[in-house]
């Protein structure tokens, strides 16, 4: 562990409870797409199948079960609890033209042909776009509550963060592993434009408004 | 077999 992981986890947990709190603060899921939660719980459920079988720390189970339960629950209140005020209509992207290429590249490119690994790696890079949906669906309505703003940023430095971790793990321990390294940048990039508009508009104190 | 393959990222 080191801090640029450490701080990673806790701006991906940072984001978790700010869209829990958006949601259950206001009563509503106006503006979230719950396709990509239902693909983050994908995401999640294919990352985590050790998570009953090897233990490697408190800390690593606690977190894997946190992510795991939020991500869930966070459908349950989409898709159920706060039905109502979910905008379907603006959730429109079609999730199949990203599994299916996920899925395929997942079998042709891995570190091993062996079901975990591909289960794996098919984790890691539906993760780099699950959020598509979720931007697609701002450029729709063409605008973001503040909120739902810092959960996208509190979300892209995550995996902002690993990348620094990455960094750090080659030189200190010559830990590499060039497909979290890839996926990872590619996720990051998907956030720029998010990351440019949130600084030169949410940190002072404007409201995040795309050209429709 | 699952117990030895071990991601220790999340």
């Amino acid at each position: 562990m080191n801090i640029f992981r450490l701080c990673g986890d806790m701006s991906h947990l940072a984001a978790i409870i700010i869209l829990l709190l958006k949601m259950w603060k206001t009563r509503s899921v106006a503006g979230i797409s719950g396709k990509s939660q239902i693909l983050f719980a994908t995401v999640f459920t294919a990352r985590y199948l050790d998570l009953f079988t090897s233990f490697i720390s408190i800390y690593n189970t606690c977190m894997k079960v946190f992510f795991i339960g939020t991500v869930y629950f966070t459908i349950y209140l989409i898709y159920m609890k706060f039905k109502a005020t979910y905008d379907s209509n603006h959730d429109s992207f079609r999730v199949e033209f990203l599994i299916v290429p996920v899925g395929g590249l997942a079998f042709l490119v891995n570190h091993e042909f062996a079901p975990l690994e591909i289960i794996w790696t098919f984790s890691i890079y539906l993760e780099s776009v699950a959020i598509l949906p979720q931007l697609f669906m701002i450029s729709k309505t063409g605008e973001a509550e503040t909120i739902t703003s810092h959960y996208l940023f509190a979300l892209g430095s995550y995996r902002a963060l690993y990348l620094c971790n990455w960094i750090y793990r080659y030189y200190a321990e010559g830990f590499f592993d060039l497909i979290a390294v890839v996926a990872g940048v590619v996720q990051t990039i998907l956030y720029c434009d998010f990351f440019y508009l949130y600084i030169t508009k949410v940190m002072k104190g404007k409201k995040i408004s795309l050209p429709a | 077999d699952i117990a030895e393959w071990v991601k220790d990222e999340l």
